[in-house]
């Protein structure tokens, strides 16, 4: 309780989006899939500076990712790029921080 | 009672297209005359950006992965766990609580029943017309009715002569109404407080509104989104394909491709018109209920959220269902309640006569400005232990990492200090300016204020500097 009073700001915040495959035109419900169809997650995790989303496979019975199966990737530097229009996720520039967020 | 009264807004599908977040061509001046009074919070996040886990993500203050709840299709005391809300809470804890409009999300989600009896004092309001939302009352240009996205419309001509927020509007200024001469009729001081949940359908589509809010936003003034098209290196798992808006029969009329699109320019400017003018129809009954409100109960702690943000065409996207910060991202702004005791007016000239009759805009399209901007990270989650501290209920635990079986607990924190810190500096600087003192004094004053303000960056530089000593 202390703690929770004590927080002044965050780190990070966090958000996530379900999809019943990785290709819309073979998925068409990609936008509201039911969870009995939900076969990947996307975790979500923005800091000051950065957004990164890790695409896994998740169980929907369980509930929960895999985390050594990553279907995609996305990384966005807002200091650069506010807009989230280059996914820098593949630059060997950002590896180490790609890892870090991972 | 000696407890604040709480009333939270809620917008659907709101993106901060507001002037208080400074969106040059939104106009919105009622919830920024809110927001001078608050504390903004410019980088505020949903869990997920879709209104069913959205909605049950903030008002259990669980993530998804916690509810369980990714689509519409089950109700999280049955399906995840006996999880305790917001308004219970204050329920529970001697307040009468009371709904009006989309609050929690309609259907299964909330177990066809608003959560009831656990979640509200009494029966939530809906209103009537809410049951035209598909009906094809939409002009079209062949001067036939449509069930489009785009959808100007003149209120008396619909059915039931209304449209859902206003009626909302309505109901809930009535309430209040009542409620205060329930207070004055009570012989032995006032009731209960109140948890009074407001949920405003608009702009979520269809993009059905009093067609005067077009004269706010000319077509030739809409600009199309500068990031339009679809990003390189875009994973295609992330696309949304937006099957929300092709279904509408204006949309479908264009033959778009499906899942890219793009949407043809010239009607993805007036989706983006729309969507502007269903925010200031929406911006403008959100300035009747505050008005009452500041009225008749001063003592009021108001949040106002979106649930998610929306997407007008940027990345070549639309609607939500996607992990873009243009989907994710919504307005979070809190006004405390100790203003009331600070006795410090609020000049809210907003009350309207009629309420789906547009305010004259500004000659100059200039964003508003916040009381406070707080642009540290936060999230909707943290909604649920902010408002029961600011209220003085008992804090709410953290959640452990399962906390299936925990009835009462947070996966957010609390942001009642910062909203606390910031209102002081707002209530300090209207009696300032209310008694005419001069800035020295005031910069005199505040300089314990500064030291809390300067250890930490996130607060807004420009307020910052106006609380410096000269």
């Amino acid at each position: 309780k202390e703690r929770n009073r004590n927080i002044k700001t965050k780190t990070a915040a966090f958000s996530q989006y379900p999809r019943p495959g990785p290709i819309p035109s073979k998925n068409p419900d990609s936008d509201q899939p039911h969870t009995s169809d939900t076969t990947i997650m996307g975790y979500s995790v923005r800091t000051d500076r950065f957004r990164f989303t890790a695409w896994l496979r998740f169980d929907n019975i369980t509930y929960r990712p895999d985390w050594d199966h990553i279907v995609a990737e996305e990384l966005y530097d807002h200091k650069i790029d506010p807009s989230e229009d280059r996914n820098l996720v593949g630059k060997g520039s950002y590896a180490r921080k790609r890892k870090a967020l991972f | 009672s000696g407890q604040p009264n709480v009333l939270l807004i809620i917008v659907d599908d709101l993106r901060p297209a507001l002037g208080c977040y400074g969106d040059t061509l939104a106009f919105t001046p009622h919830v920024d005359a809110l927001a001078s009074h608050g504390t903004v919070f410019t980088r505020a996040y949903a869990q997920q950006a879709l209104c069913g886990p959205s909605r049950t993500s903030f008002l259990t203050s669980r993530r998804p992965d916690t509810t369980r709840l990714y689509d519409v299709h089950s109700y999280w005391r049955r399906h995840a766990g006996n999880f305790t809300t917001l308004p219970q809470y204050f329920k529970e804890h001697g307040y009468h609580t009371a709904a009006a409009g989309k609050v929690f999300h309609p259907g299964i989600v909330s177990n066809q029943s608003d959560d009831q009896p656990y979640s509200w004092s009494e029966t939530p309001y809906h209103p009537p017309t809410q049951a035209h939302k598909q009906d094809p009352v939409c002009l079209g240009a062949d001067g036939s009715l449509h069930t489009n996205i785009y959808c100007p419309v003149k209120v008396s001509d619909q059915p039931g002569g209304s449209l859902p927020d206003i009626e909302t509007t309505r109901h809930s200024t009535a309430w209040l109404e009542e409620w205060a001469e329930r207070d004055e009729r009570a012989t032995n001081g006032p009731s209960q407080p109140f948890f009074f949940a407001v949920g405003y359908h608009k702009p979520h589509i269809p993009l059905k509104f009093p067609r005067e809010f077009l004269e706010l936003f000319p077509i030739d003034t809409v600009p199309l989104a500068p990031n339009r098209w679809l990003p390189k290196g875009l994973p295609s798992v992330a696309w949304n394909p937006w099957n929300d808006l092709r279904s509408r029969e204006d949309i479908a009329a264009l033959n778009v491709s499906f899942p890219y699109g793009p949407m043809p320019d010239f009607y993805a400017r007036y989706i983006r018109q729309g969507y502007y003018a269903a925010m200031s129809y929406t911006d403008s009954l959100i300035g009747d209920l505050l008005a009452t409100v500041d009225r008749l109960f001063p003592d009021t702690i108001v949040a106002f959220i979106g649930d998610h943000g929306w997407s007008l065409g940027e990345h070549q996207e639309w609607s939500k269902f996607s992990n873009f910060e243009v989907a994710t991202r919504v307005p979070f702004i809190i006004r405390n309640w100790r203003r009331a005791e600070a006795n410090v007016s609020l000049s809210t000239p907003h009350a309207q006569t009629t309420p789906h009759t547009p305010p004259r805009r500004r000659t100059k399209r200039s964003s508003a400005r916040p009381g406070v901007e707080y642009s540290g990270l936060v999230e909707l989650v943290d909604l649920f232990p902010t408002l029961v501290d600011l209220a003085g209920l008992p804090a709410l635990e953290q959640c452990p990492s399962d906390s299936h079986k925990v009835q009462v607990c947070t996966e957010g924190v609390s942001l009642s200090r910062i909203v606390n810190t910031n209102q002081q500096e707002i209530e300090r600087e209207a009696e300032i300016k209310k008694h005419g003192k001069d800035r020295e004094s005031f910069g005199a004053s505040n300089v314990e204020s500064n030291a809390i303000l300067s250890q930490n960056t996130n607060f807004d530089h420009t307020m910052k500097n106006r609380l410096m000593p000269p």
